[in-house]
């Protein structure tokens, strides 16, 4: 989908 | 040694159910407290979150830390092989390759065992941190389930706003545009049949529905939903499993064309 941003572009990978 | 039973057999049988086809793998990670499994969709899109608590059981030991790598759609085949009424009982000896899963009936005149082949994953741990939300909305699960397999078949995407007003669901598509308006109501008797609204600032944000109607997949699990959504940030989409713990998906925003 255009614009879908990931989840890892907001929560850090620890 | 890990070994936890669960009389109502069929929560575990749904939750599997919830999530084999968002996942298809994950680690769980048992320790003293419980199980849990942190798993994202292959996309990087959407993530499962799975806390189940150690009380929540009526058994539960775990004697070391381990993470056991599941193949969701092979667990799936296991616990189809469950009745709705059995208890289940899931087992592994420290470092063990495998799980073994034990069904006994509710009248205790049939026990099987089924053996499944663990896999190691290298997982990635997202930091999630707690954090206050614009608004978190409460409503029966059945109604998001509604409302989301609706706006489906208009549209992609839909716009989530929630203002005083109360919680609007906006979609576009070819044949035309939609849009479903809960309004906070407190009347129905039962607390699972309201719709409540708590709102510290405005918010509207726009999201893929495929990913929201795979979340409603978890509706068997719970009477009520609870979504929470700040400006700019994922949407958490959370149904509480009775004491036993809860379920979270949380999905990206898309940015808006």
């Amino acid at each position: 989908l255009p614009g879908q941003q990931k989840l890892t572009s907001f929560f850090g990978v620890t | 040694m890990f070994e936890a039973r669960i009389t109502q057999g069929a929560v575990l049988k749904k939750l599997v159910e919830a999530l084999k086809e968002l996942v298809t793998e994950g680690n769980f990670d048992v320790s003293s407290t419980g199980l849990q499994l942190q798993a994202m969709d292959s996309s990087h899109v959407c993530l499962v979150s799975l806390a189940l608590r150690e009380d929540g059981f009526e058994h539960f030991r775990c004697d070391r830390n381990m993470a056991m790598g599941i193949h969701f759609q092979n667990l799936s085949k296991i616990l189809k092989c469950a009745g709705n009424e059995d208890t289940i009982t899931l087992k592994a000896e420290d470092n063990a390759d495998q799980l073994t899963l034990m069904f006994e009936s509710s009248n205790q005149d049939r026990i099987s065992d089924f053996d499944l082949k663990l896999m190691s994953i290298e997982s990635e741990h997202l930091g999630i941190p707690d954090q206050e939300y614009s608004a978190e909305i409460k409503m029966p699960s059945s109604e998001y389930q509604r409302i989301v397999r609706d706006l489906t078949s208009i549209g992609d995407t839909v716009l989530i706003s929630a203002t005083k007003e109360g919680i609007k669901f906006s979609t576009s598509g070819d044949v035309g545009t939609a849009n479903v308006t809960l309004r906070h109501n407190t009347t129905p008797e039962k607390p699972e049949e309201q719709t409540i609204i708590d709102l510290k600032e405005p918010v509207a944000l726009t999201f893929a529905l495929r990913y929201l109607n795979n979340f409603a997949k978890a509706t068997p699990l719970a009477p009520v939903v609870k979504l929470s959504l700040t400006k700019d940030l994922p949407i958490v989409v959370e149904y509480q499993i009775g004491e036993l713990g809860a379920v979270k998906f949380y999905l990206a925003p898309k940015i808006d064309d």
